[in-house]
């Protein structure tokens, strides 16, 4: 369709977000206690995309195709000449 | 390297824009970095045409998805002028392409850089401080619950499939981090931005980094 895949799926039933918002929750509850005595580290919960399955959310938002870059090489500095001038 | 450095705070950061229910997150980091680049030389910050590069990126699929390898390859072979936002405004589905005469003012780019930044982090965060913001594609997956804080852990390097714009970084408190703007609105995350631990290569966000030269 001319929109993202998720209009492709047509409107969600009632049911189907209060599940997928119920998995959400669960999923926040493991994601925070893993790691609760990192105080800088992040903090998930309800937000926008709490109504959406994992691959729901996919469908709509992760499309971005992956390409394997070359590795950064940094210049390696010229050698410098025995007699120590420099060009 | 600074302790702490971010784009915004010289003001050639346009604001968090929101993709909607259109998968065209590769468009918005490259125009995003397009715009920045563009400011950093001295010229008004604007916000420019997303929409353009999803109509008429012929090698992508619009709102369906795209690379930005191949939105900057296609930017850089065309010479395509990029517009001003308000002249081809978003509107989150896929679309003719509109065609503007040579005359038409716009922004084109003269060229890209790709490279894979892995283990060298250091070195990304020198070529952030010398070409501007740079473009990445991270594996977000673990996005989807985000509210803030660090990203250090469920955010694997492994599969890449949302592209971002990094900003800057801090290496001020104890856990050093990106600061990675999205696409997904001012109220996601932290005002629309993400914070990623540097190092480590989390979510994969060294793994594909493109800078853009105006």
């Amino acid at each position: 369709g001319p929109g993202a895949t998720f209009t492709r799926t047509g409107p969600r039933s009632r049911e189907r977000q209060e599940a997928a918002f119920r998995e959400s929750l669960n999923r926040h509850q493991y994601l925070n206690s893993l790691f609760p005595s990192e105080n800088s580290s992040a903090v998930y919960g309800i937000n926008q995309f709490s109504y959406l399955f994992p691959e729901e959310f996919k469908a709509i938002y992760l499309r971005s195709k992956p390409f394997a870059f070359p590795k950064y090489e940094a210049e390696v500095p010229e050698p410098i000449p025995m007699d120590g001038n420099i060009s | 390297l600074p302790l702490r450095f971010d784009w915004r705070d010289k003001h050639v950061v346009t604001l968090v824009r929101n993709q909607q229910a259109c998968g065209g997150c590769w468009a918005f980091s490259v125009v995003g970095a397009v715009e920045s680049a563009y400011a950093i030389k001295g010229k008004p910050l604007e916000d420019l045409s997303v929409q353009q590069v999803i109509d008429c990126s012929y090698s992508n699929y619009g709102c369906n998805g795209g690379s930005t390898l191949s939105a900057l390859n296609w930017l850089n072979k065309t010479q395509v002028k990029l517009v001003r936002d308000s002249e081809y405004p978003f509107k989150a589905q896929n679309g003719l392409c509109h065609y503007f005469s040579d005359s038409h003012s716009g922004f084109s780019i003269k060229g890209y850089s790709v490279h894979d930044f892995s283990d060298q982090e250091d070195k990304m965060a020198k070529a952030l401080l010398t070409f501007g913001p740079l473009v990445g594609i991270v594996d977000a997956v673990s996005w989807q619950d985000y509210l803030g804080g660090i990203i250090q852990h469920h955010c694997s390097s492994g599969e890449a499939n949302h592209a971002v714009i990094i900003t800057g970084f801090d290496k001020t408190g104890s856990t050093p981090y990106w600061i990675v703007r999205n696409s997904w609105g001012s109220s996601w995350g932290v005002d629309g931005y993400a914070h990623v631990k540097m190092g480590g290569n989390i979510c994969g966000i060294a793994d594909s980094v493109s800078a853009v030269f105006v």
